[in-house]
């Protein structure tokens, strides 16, 4: 589900990677990327959950919902990441990690 | 001479203090001439804002707000159970309580408008700080974030990379190209003896970083030094001095109004207000204006254990307060008259690889690096603004670690404080300290990297791995910023700070928001109840009509004669409620030869509800229409009636 304006940044429960991908400039740069997003997902087995805010060219997948085994996520994940490695539209990856924020 | 019905403004010595006169904001000057912050919107980037509660309301901006947490565009927040959610509304009070309203209190820019962005009050990535430095960015004018990474003396954490690229692109793309104002507020670590250059929100040349003083100008017990610190501004200090009076939530225990908010927290927002009355009087100024004229307008003030260092450009700079107090009517007067620095230039020294052993004694590991005029040529900087040092330094004990860098003026710069809790074995990689104590001095010259090992256990020695060092600063040559210190100073009267002069500004660039609309989550699970909700009463009242037909011994016996129609019963027709079902046409083959019943012609009368016999002349007319069969030559006819079959 698309939310205004980029990822569905909500409260991320589970695995969750950004990516800055390359992609033309110009006209149609943005459907391309889109595109190309979609297409990694794909081949990710994630979702996409769309353009991370204002950044050009980076987005955000996510792991569909459900529930799963430690086993399973691990194995999730470092597939993931070979993918992600030695995909050739991916400039940049990184797995997102909870930040730990505090007020002052 | 300025007067509210507020009932807690008297009590808001940080806007106008009767009791120590001078230990204010000094804005109640800037306030008599209607700068209040009109046409500017400031967003509090936080736990959420309750822009219901009538201090806020007037001024709330929903257009700049959004829920990250939620996901959907009201940054509401969420009573939770520590009772802790109130923060972003506190917040957001100093900067737009709305005056005049008998109630509470009064903002510093009350003629702003407020949005909120709630992002703390859940599980925060990168991904998501990057979303909300540049939310609704065309809209937002500054960014006010009280929050930061843990104030524990012992993390080393700062924006990631997607958050280092929102700030970046909020300064390049930000509020119509002039660059979007992030005020973060210094930290809170200063009883575990933390350094706000551990902070990587501080440390970056895109922030302007706020530390805090108490009503007597002292830094407060929970302050932190750091050499990256911009200016500082007032806030609640030990038990016997007075706190912050602001608006408050009124949720749970929240009773709208709070006299109890501190920190360094409390300390962004009023700069961020002070921000806004800048860019009332100035929208066109630029980030680096921005950062530019608290440099040149900070005051200094008597504190014996400030420390103060005036360096080359005659800047005076402590570790405790930076270049000084934020002054309000300081602050407008030079954004009145301010015109842009030049562009920022930059310059990168190669990575310096050392694998130098740092001594275990007193004596320091010293590292040296020359930047000669050629190496600035390309850029053309000629005085500095931020100096940024990246070093990997590994090391058993991280804490035991003392960083000093020396501008060529020999102007020095603690970067790296010991911390008595960071026992971290990882010592430093590729982290980015920074100080804004050269600021305006010659960028030529020799730089000098100090580290001492200040542990006491005989452990193993340090290493200094590689360090690299990265000028930041513009054209302006010493004599120019000396005459803008002058032309400043000639300003402070006031005598410009009125509606007949005004600067030109140039427009600023019309940048499309990425915010194509799109459904939120919220909408769609309605939209989505909504179209089964549709689909079920459809399903059941097609099962409904198909039976009641059933049921309906409908046997029309058309072979010979008129058909018969089933007896309507008498109530059913009294009441209007007997079901009209008829044949929309005859038996008559669309060929014209076939099925004729014999008699009179037949024909699909069609028996209208009882409506008709209301007669007026277009019933009569529709009878007609009705009897359509005997008033149209058979072939048309046929094709008609084939049509309407």
């Amino acid at each position: 589900l698309v939310g205004a304006g980029g990822p569905r940044a909500q409260g991320p429960r589970g695995l969750s990677w950004a990516v800055r991908l390359d992609g033309p400039e110009g006209e149609g740069a943005e459907e391309s990327l889109e595109r190309r997003a979609d297409a990694l997902a794909q081949a990710t087995g994630l979702m996409n959950a769309g353009r991370i805010g204002e950044l050009q060219g980076h987005y955000l997948l996510v792991q569909p919902a459900g529930h799963r085994q430690a086993r399973q996520v691990k194995a999730i994940r470092q597939q993931v990441e070979a993918v992600l490695a030695r995909h050739e539209a991916v400039r940049w990856h990184s797995e997102q990690r909870l930040l730990k924020r505090t007020k002052r | 001479g300025v007067h509210f019905n507020d009932p807690k403004y008297p009590q808001q010595w940080h806007l106008n203090n009767r009791r120590s006169p001078g230990r204010d904001i000094n804005v109640t000057g800037v306030w008599e001439r209607n700068v209040t912050g009109r046409g500017v919107t400031v967003v509090v980037v936080d736990d959420g804002v309750e822009h219901t509660i009538q201090d806020i309301a007037p001024n709330y901006s929903p257009e700049g707000s959004y829920d990250l947490n939620s996901n959907d565009p009201d940054p509401m927040p969420h009573p939770d159970l520590e009772n802790g959610n109130h923060h972003g509304t506190r917040c957001a009070g100093e900067i737009a309580a709305v005056p005049n309203n008998s109630f509470c209190a009064v903002g510093v820019a009350f003629g702003s408008r407020i949005a909120g962005i709630r992002v703390l009050d859940g599980p925060l990535t990168d991904s998501m700080e990057a979303v909300a430095f540049n939310k609704h960015y065309q809209i937002n004018d500054i960014y006010s974030c009280s929050w930061g990474p843990d104030d524990d003396g012992k993390t080393v954490d700062g924006p990631h990379q997607l958050g280092k690229a929102a700030l970046q692109h909020g300064v390049i793309a930000g509020r119509q190209g002039f660059g979007s104002i992030f005020v973060v507020a210094s930290g809170n670590g200063g009883q575990h003896n933390d350094n706000c250059n551990y902070d990587g929100y501080a440390n970056s040349i895109y922030t302007v970083t706020i530390g805090a003083v108490d009503e007597e100008g002292r830094m407060p017990f929970y302050a932190e030094e750091c050499a990256s610190m911009l200016a500082v501004t007032f806030s609640g200090g030990d038990k016997m001095l007075r706190s912050i009076v602001t608006t408050d939530w009124d949720l749970q225990k929240g009773t709208g109004c709070t006299e109890g908010h501190t920190g360094t927290s409390a300390a962004a927002p009023l700069a961020a207000g002070m921000i806004a009355l800048m860019l009332q009087v100035r929208p066109c100024l630029t980030w680096r204006d921005v950062q530019h004229i608290i440099v040149f307008t900070a005051t200094r003030y008597e504190d014996r254990h400030a420390d103060w260092i005036t360096n080359e450009a005659g800047f005076s700079h402590s570790h405790q307060h930076g270049f000084g107090l934020l002054n309000a009517w300081r602050l407008v007067n030079a954004a009145k008259i301010w015109t842009s620095v030049p562009y920022l230039a930059s310059y990168v020294s190669p990575v310096l690889k050392e694998n130098k052993a740092i001594p275990l004694s007193a004596r320091p590991l010293e590292v040296l690096w020359n930047v000669s005029r050629m190496d600035l040529d390309m850029s053309g900087l000629k005085t500095l603004e931020h100096v940024a040092v990246t070093v990997s330094i590994t090391h058993p004990r991280r804490g035991s670690l003392e960083v000093k860098l020396f501008c060529p003026s020999g102007m020095m710069s603690l970067i790296g404080a010991p911390r008595s809790l960071d026992s971290d074995p990882n010592g430093f990689n590729d982290w980015t300290f920074s100080t804004v104590r050269c600021w305006g001095e010659r960028a030529k010259g020799t730089y000098r990297l100090v580290i001492r090992d200040v542990g006491d256990e005989t452990s193993q020695a340090g290493v200094l791995r590689q360090w690299q060092l990265t000028l930041y600063g513009s054209v302006w040559s010493p004599v120019d910023i000396r005459d803008r210190q002058r032309l400043l100073e000639s300003a402070m009267s006031g005598k410009y700070l009125h509606d007949g002069f005004t600067l030109p500004c140039p427009p600023g660039l019309n940048i499309p928001e990425e915010d194509g609309y799109t459904i939120t989550p919220n909408t769609l699970k309605t939209l989505v109840l909504i179209g089964c909700f549709t689909v079920f009463w459809t399903i059941y009242y097609t099962l409904e009509v198909y039976l009641s037909q059933r049921n309906v011994a409908f046997r029309p016996i058309c072979r010979s004669g008129p058909c018969h129609w089933p007896q309507r019963s008498q109530k059913a027709k009294e009441e209007g409620t007997e079901l009209e079902s008829m044949p929309l046409c005859s038996s008559q083959d669309p060929g014209g030869v076939g099925l004729e019943s014999e008699g009179s012609p037949t024909t699909s009368r069609l028996h209208a509800p009882d409506l008709l016999d209301q007669g007026d002349w277009s019933l009569s007319q529709s009878r007609g229409a009705l009897d359509v069969p005997q008033l149209l030559p058979p072939d048309l006819l046929q094709g008609k009636e084939a049509q309407m079959c």
